[in-house]
């Protein structure tokens, strides 16, 4: 795992994050739920809780889907490429790239698509560096910088839950177990026998 | 662009080019240093992009700097370190991506910013 430069997280008294979408996105509850499952993945792990505003002026985290040029020097590139970027705390925006055919909740791995990239795996990358962590060396981590197309990775794998703990420290109602699932389709393209990532 | 599922995306959003933004540089595999290719400045610009190379007017010459460059992406993600596009390398440059920079302003704690022994050997270490 890593960290941004000077290891910034959110400050310590501040344990009950809110977080909110962006109104022009009109995002049905179908994609709000991917971003909730994505929150939990984290806060399982440390002691910190996320809670949806409608406020987003207000909110602590804010998660937009944007194309192209939007106005935060990082301009989206279009389909595939790059999927989404976060900034280090307490900064707290999410963006995604909208022009991507985001797979809300069915099987990507299934996919006979290769354009297609499931939602919740690059929602809880993103989320990582929006709590601090930077990117990971290992393949098996959310914090791994790419992901393969019909690739499906939400679980935190060990690297991801010892970094986030160094920021945090530990969720009391953890119980030490994190495993990583990875699916792929056959249209996975990594020739070294691994995972996937961003 | 929402789908419940990959079946549901009409034909009409799928791109031509299946294999991604980057798949162009699939076309430098083999390149080495000295070397003067079409192409090289655009890796040059993605690997300034995601904080591998200082920003420079960018040729398409396979100088010390793309060379250094392609090493430490190397040691990032675990590939064998040789400094050269080789096959393995561009199949994980060309993949999608988040667009954090994998190093930020000169400093990373991915594999290449982490201190190795004299054997070359990386130490995972973590304080307590």
């Amino acid at each position: 795992y890593s960290f941004f430069p000077g290891t910034p997280r959110w400050p310590a008294g501040k344990t009950d994050l809110t977080y909110a979408f962006l109104p022009a996105n009109n995002l049905p509850d179908s994609v709000k739920a991917v971003f909730s499952r994505a929150f939990q993945k984290w806060s399982a792990v440390i002691p910190l809780t996320f809670t949806e505003t409608s406020s987003y002026v207000v909110a602590d985290i804010r998660i937009g889907f944007h194309s192209g040029d939007h106005n935060d020097g990082e301009p989206f590139d279009g389909v595939l490429g790059t999927l989404a970027h976060a900034f280090s705390p307490p900064t707290g925006i999410l963006h995604l790239d909208g022009d991507e055919n985001w797979v809300v909740d069915g099987d990507v791995a299934a996919s006979a698509v290769v354009s297609a990239v499931d939602l919740e795996s690059v929602a809880v990358h993103e989320l990582g560096h929006v709590l601090g962590l930077g990117h990971s060396s290992e393949r098996e981590a959310i914090m791994y910088p790419t992901i393969s197309t019909g690739t499906r990775k939400v679980d935190l794998a060990g690297d991801d839950v010892d970094g986030i703990q160094v920021l945090y420290g530990s969720n009391p109602n953890y119980n030490g177990s994190a495993t990583s699932t990875t699916t792929t389709t056959t249209q996975e393209r990594d020739t070294s026998g691994g995972g996937s990532r961003f | 662009r929402f789908f419940p599922n990959s079946s549901s995306i009409p034909r009409s959003l799928i791109p031509t080019n299946p294999d991604g933004k980057w798949d162009a540089f699939k076309n430098l595999t083999g390149c080495h240093a000295g070397e003067n290719v079409d192409g090289l400045a655009n890796l040059k610009n993605y690997l300034h992009y995601f904080g591998y190379i200082d920003k420079n007017n960018f040729t398409d010459e396979f100088d010390d700097n793309l060379k250094s460059a392609i090493k430490t992406y190397q040691l990032n993600y675990n590939l064998n370190t040789t400094g050269e596009l080789d096959g393995q390398t561009l199949e994980q440059i060309v993949r999608p991506r988040c667009g954090v920079a994998d190093i930020v302003n000169g400093t990373s704690s991915m594999n290449s910013g982490k201190k190795t022994t004299s054997s070359g050997i990386h130490i995972h270490a973590v304080n307590h």
